[in-house]
């Protein structure tokens, strides 16, 4: 474990527990996108399936289980509450996600370390979680206004995965870790999709004014 | 095949 691992993590997991707390204290899940949780959810399925097989530590499989948790948490809110669900931008969120499921799931047959199961669906999930944020990013150019814990749920989202880039450059040239090309290009592509929510969330930020994406 | 030390991470 790595300070740059351990920062993302931790952003990773505030991002859930920020947009649970939204969803909860708000009542609303205005301005969140169902089809990027819903994605997520597929992620984090086929990326954890080792929870039962390997055991690396007590941090890993606690963390493993609080993001499935809380991913089938907020999509439950989202699709079943009655309150919350009255909320949803449906009219919105249009992007088509299963579109992106089976590119992904293809790619992954094609492109991996080795043709096992657990290795073709764990490489699955790293396509598709670089391209799960697309939904999000498409509705908040759509959405009047940002609310600020929608903003910075984004923004920590975003935090997480150029944090693991970090950790590993970190993990190449200090403890020697070979090459893993499909997590680095993947984790790229990822953190690249937010570049311009990034660039806007910082300058509104800075001018201290109310987070707008150019439509 | 040794496990790829990347699976440790999340």
């Amino acid at each position: 474990m790595n300070i740059f691992r351990l920062a993302g993590d931790m952003s990773h997991l505030l991002s859930v527990i920020l947009l649970l707390l939204k969803i909860r204290t708000t009542k609303s899940c205005a301005g969140i996108s169902l089809k990027t949780q819903e994605l997520y959810v597929v992620v984090f399925l086929a990326r954890y399936l080792n929870l039962f097989t390997r055991y690396y530590s007590f941090y890993n499989t606690v963390m493993k289980l609080v993001f499935i948790a809380t991913s089938v948490c907020i999509v439950w809110y989202m699709r079943f509450h009655k309150v919350v669900k009255q909320t949803y931008n449906k009219d919105l969120d249009t992007f088509r996600h299963y579109v992106v499921i089976p590119p992904c799931f293809l790619l992954a047959l094609l492109v991996h370390h080795e043709f096992t199961v657990m290795e073709v669906l764990w490489t699955f999930s790293l396509y598709l979680e670089a391209v799960a944020i697309l939904p999000q990013l498409i509705l908040l150019q759509r959405t009047r206004n940002i609310d600020n814990l929608t903003g910075n749920y984004i923004f920590l989202l975003g935090a997480y995965r150029a944090l693991y880039l970090l950790n590993w450059i970190y993990r190449f040239f200090m403890e020697k870790a070979q090459a893993r090309w499909i997590s680095w290009i993947s984790g790229l592509v990822q953190t690249a999709l937010y570049a311009d929510f990034f660039y806007y969330y910082i300058k509104s930020w800075k001018n201290n004014e109310k987070l707008k994406l150019p439509a | 095949y040794q496990e790829l030390p990347v699976k440790d991470e999340l």
